[in-house]
């Protein structure tokens, strides 16, 4: 008892509520970003004298924290939107995660669009492209009433689908401060439409999670996150002065 | 008329090397990074003269002066971390987010008294 309440006061100091425990078990862990794993490397290689490790130089912000908030959101069929053609995701970061005295300094979303053609036709077509909106969600939609009136437009612009994969970042910090309100976060919309392809060829999208099998386009796998910066001032004294 | 040990070379005060591997205290299946690191502790006296190699503060060149002459009413002065550098930890919180944190004041580099 003793050591686990010496070990709750040491979490405390390091700015954790308890001992994280992750869902492990039979789940596969989530990837290291690599971009996470380059931060990581790049501190343990720095000398102590140079690095100030309340400044996250490659975001340009202050902060000692650097969250991948995972996307917990759902995907959509078309039969709720008004679009059957598209293909609707929402996406939700649930921000929570956040200890109250954190200042949050950043929040990016990165959305990733990986694109693998399973017909050769796909590929002798060329590059396809998507038209993607991102709509924040204002407050929850009553069932039977129209979704587009509780979503504020924030992104659109077309992606060109190639086998390599590309991706959108957009800087969410005001929307993610609002988020960490309890009760005010309702999420993301992301909206793909897929561009110069004949509207005969498009299958409507089905209920549920799955695609249809036959789409004129084979959809790309999309990967959303959002990276939080934030800064505990607790831990983080102000520079000394040489 | 104060009896003083006599102080080896090995137990002036210092920084000794210590190791805590995350494995010890049961956190390899939250931390992601590193599996452990040189955290490093301070040990040993700090003895009346004060050398310049103690790195003394004014405070503890005076207390080592009175604890010399009374050295049951005052104590020695401690031995304390002067200088200290932050570590990076990775690990996954509660809900499998990937976390980098850094964190000041981890790695013990010098000691004084």
């Amino acid at each position: 008892e003793e050591m686990k309440s010496q070990e709750r006061l040491f979490l405390s100091s390091l700015g954790l509520s308890g001992r994280p425990r992750p869902a492990g078990g039979h789940q596969p862990r989530r990837r290291v970003p690599s971009a996470l794993w380059r931060m990581f490397r790049r501190s343990e290689n720095m000398q102590a004298q140079e690095s100030d490790p309340c400044t996250v130089s490659e975001y340009g912000v202050r902060g000692n924290i650097i969250r991948y908030v995972q996307d917990q959101g759902r995907l959509v069929s078309g039969w709720s939107s008004s679009c059957q053609v598209c293909l609707e995701k929402q996406l939700f970061f649930n921000m929570s995660v956040l200890q109250p005295v954190e200042l949050l300094s950043l929040a990016q979303l990165e959305i990733k669009f990986h694109w693998k053609p399973f017909r050769s036709a796909e590929l002798l077509q060329g590059p396809r492209a998507l038209s993607v909106s991102l709509y924040k969600v204002i407050r929850a939609t009553l069932r039977g009433a129209n979704p587009q009136a509780n979503r504020r437009l924030l992104l659109s612009q077309s992606v060109r689908l190639q086998p390599e994969p590309s991706s959108i970042t957009m800087d969410l910090t005001s929307l993610a401060e609002s988020w960490r309100k309890p009760g005010r976060n309702y999420g993301l919309v992301l909206e793909l439409l897929p561009l110069s392809v004949d509207p005969e060829e498009l299958l409507p999208f089905h209920p549920g999670n799955s695609l249809p099998l036959e789409p004129a386009l084979t959809l790309p796998l999309i990967q959303a996150s959002l990276v939080a910066v934030s800064l505990n001032p607790h831990q983080c004294r102000s520079r000394q002065r040489r | 008329s104060a009896i003083h040990l006599p102080v080896t070379p090995s137990n002036v005060c210092k920084a000794r090397r210590l190791y805590i591997d995350f494995k010890d205290v049961g956190w390899q299946d939250w931390i992601i990074a590193p599996q452990g690191y040189m955290a490093n502790y301070c040990h040993g006296e700090c003895p009346f003269p004060l050398s310049e190699s103690l790195n003394g503060t004014n405070h503890a060149i005076l207390q080592t002066l009175v604890h010399s002459l009374d050295p049951h009413g005052t104590p020695q002065p401690c031995c304390v971390p002067i200088r200290l550098s932050p570590i990076s930890m990775l690990y996954y919180d509660n809900n499998d987010n990937v976390v980098l944190r850094h964190y000041q004041d981890m790695v013990v580099d010098e000691c004084g008294c």
